[in-house]
């Protein structure tokens, strides 16, 4: 493992649509 | 280059957006606050809180105790996480 790939946490980027919800019910 | 300015966010505004615009709308005004305290990290931290429920996002919004407090919750969890990568 070289911890450059860590998948979480999904980072927020401002004026960037936000995907880190992918779990949410509609 | 000059930041966006965002009016303060109130429970009606959230309530008329839909779930994933609500979690956009917290995070653009949560991002600039983490930022001011920690620069790189301040993605990554914004994408944990933005797991938290709204109603108490907003209250962090206004509370920079409680904002600094999950801030520091989150930074912990994150630390452990990558020590386990």
């Amino acid at each position: 493992s070289n911890g450059s790939s860590v998948s979480w946490p999904p980072e927020f980027h401002p004026g960037v649509p936000w995907k880190g919800l992918q779990n949410i019910d509609p | 280059r000059e930041p966006a300015v965002y009016e303060p966010l109130s429970a009606s505004m959230l309530a008329a957006a839909l779930p994933h615009e609500q979690k956009q709308m917290i995070g653009e005004r949560l991002y600039p606050l983490i930022s001011a305290l920690h620069t790189q990290l301040a993605g990554k931290i914004t994408g944990m809180l933005l797991e938290i429920d709204n109603s108490e996002l907003l209250l962090m919004l206004e509370s920079p105790e409680s904002l600094n407090a999950k801030v520091q919750e989150a930074l912990e969890v994150l630390q452990e996480h990558q020590a386990t990568e």
